[in-house]
């Protein structure tokens, strides 16, 4: 059987809230689109819940306590071990290998270079108006401009007339495109910044979610027997401006219910923000007459805490923070050849189509892990898969610490 | 019949009461891990010593404990873990086969 291509879309801090994951509040059209002609693992936790940690660990499919990165402070090669990872797998076995946005940690965790030349044929991109994020872009209600977590803007007063993700979506399908006629099988991995926050997002999005629609966690208090070691006192989002003025308490809180309700509305509207760029970019995999010879993985590097247990954003160990979208949409296994013009992810515009419903086509109910998807994403592509780790495997330079799940594509879920 | 998998996340604090470096302690002030068991039906979680400079986990240093039965208690607010029960198992574990 021929390779197929990889593309391989990450986003960032996303829960499973999506509609495929029976969540009844967000619109996300066209990863449910994706859903539906793909399988879906409803069960998939992430092995540490904070960005660096998650990620190193899932594209080397080494846990933690093997890469022994907790924080963002040290790169697995020099620091640990130089383990082969999932993109160096693909590119040792002929693969053009692309990264565009947030795939590697940036910084220390990936050397300062998202593992050029190891991991990628060609350096990493990384939208030029990602510098901004930080800064003071968000018009408060004083008409001055403040580094806010709400930060709903008009992209055309925004640097550039662009955000992040929408920047990268335009470079993802330019690879694409570059791609198409190419005999060269290609891995193209696709990293969103949404929706971790600042909750920089185009406006028009939170008219989807009226604020009078919106309700607080079902559990929002910090329950009673909770040991004060696994509470997280979500310090990064205390430090945006719009929550210091709140002069919220610490460790517990908490924030204000009203502002609660805003913080869930802006996490969702980022969701469907970042839906539509996995939209545009699927439609470009269609228009371009790759759909049937890529392979589609949808996932994220953890969680988020919209207010459960009294807490917000990652940093703990409850299935809020640790669970999180894993999507495999493989032409010829999930779904079958497509009648010939018929096409296979037609974008689908959130803010101006009414809503449609999809039904998922396969699901896998058993836990999953995301040191499971390198071994998976390489059998299921065409490649051989990494062996099992020995259980000390620091010498180990290619292994799997997760199981390679291509036998759940085969047969029916039972148990 | 699929076999029941298991899935393991953890996470490291520096203290055992929340503080500014609580989400994201840098290495050398790790002082605790907590590893997580998520099963289909129960997530167990043991808060145990760790030594940054060895890495090691001391397993009989536990600061804290979580257990949360999922079909009951979908939201994890019930914490159902008691210090005795799991010295009892401590104490049973290695005269397991």
């Amino acid at each position: 059987r021929g390779r197929r291509n990889v593309l391989f879309i990450m986003a960032d801090d996303l829960r499973t809230s999506l509609g495929c994951y029976g969540d009844s509040v967000v619109k996300s059209p066209n990863i449910d689109q994706l859903a539906s002609k793909s399988q879906v693992f409803l069960n998939t936790y992430a092995q540490q819940a904070v960005c660096a940690p998650s990620r190193t660990s899932m594209l080397t499919s080494r846990r933690p306590d093997t890469t022994r990165l907790y924080d963002f402070n040290s790169y697995w090669r020099t620091h640990s071990g130089n383990y082969t990872t999932l993109p160096q797998h693909f590119k040792s076995n002929g693969y053009f290998t692309m990264s565009v946005g947030k795939v590697f940690h940036p910084g220390i965790a990936s050397n300062h270079s998202d593992d050029y030349p190891y991991s990628w044929s060609i350096p990493a991109y990384h939208p030029a108006s990602f510098r901004f994020e930080k800064q003071k872009m968000c018009k408060g209600e004083d008409g001055k401009l403040h580094a806010n977590l709400l930060c709903a803007v008009n992209v055309t007063e925004q640097p550039g007339g662009t955000l992040p993700d929408l920047e990268s979506t335009d470079e993802a399908v330019r690879l694409l495109k570059s791609r198409a006629n190419n005999d060269v099988p290609f891995f193209l991995a696709v990293g969103f910044h949404k929706p971790h926050i600042p909750f920089r997002i185009p406006q028009e999005y939170l008219s989807l979610y009226p604020i009078d629609q919106m309700t607080l966690a079902p559990d929002p208090n910090v329950p009673t027997l909770l040991p004060p070691v696994a509470y997280n006192p979500w310090t990064d989002v205390r430090r945006r401006d719009d929550v210091q003025k709140l002069n919220i308490s610490f460790p517990y809180g908490p924030i204000p219910k009203d502002f609660q309700l805003r913080i869930r509305q802006h996490y969702y509207a980022a969701v469907s923000y970042m839906d539509a760029q996995v939209g545009r970019l699927l439609s470009t995999l269609d228009e371009l007459g790759l759909a049937e010879s890529t392979m589609v993985v949808f996932t994220s590097d953890h969680g988020w805490s919209l207010g459960e247990h009294g807490e917000w954003a990652k940093y703990s160990n409850f299935d809020v923070s640790t669970r999180v979208p894993l999507i495999f949409y493989i032409p010829g296994v999930t779904t079958r050849h497509h009648r010939l013009g018929e096409s296979t992810f037609p974008f689908i515009d959130a803010l101006t189509q009414s809503e449609l419903i999809f039904k998922n086509d396969k699901v896998i109910r058993n836990m999953v892990e995301l040191v499971d998807v390198f071994p998976t994403v390489s059998y299921m592509a065409g490649l051989r898969a990494p062996k099992p780790c020995p259980d000390i495997s620091f010498q180990e330079e290619l292994c799997t610490e997760g199981d390679n799940l291509a036998y759940t594509f085969r047969h029916r879920e039972r148990g | 019949v699929d076999e029941e998998d298991i899935a393991f996340s953890q996470y490291p604090r520096p203290a055992e009461t929340p503080q500014e470096n609580s989400d994201l302690p840098d290495l050398n002030d790790i002082r605790i891990m907590g590893y997580s068991l998520r099963s289909w039906d129960y997530r167990y979680t043991l808060w145990l010593g760790f030594n940054p400079k060895t890495f090691q986990v001391n397993v009989s240093d536990v600061h804290a404990g979580e257990l949360y039965m999922l079909a009951t208690d979908p939201g994890q607010d019930k914490n159902l873990f008691s210090d005795s029960e799991h010295s009892v198992m401590m104490r049973k574990l290695p005269s397991l086969p």
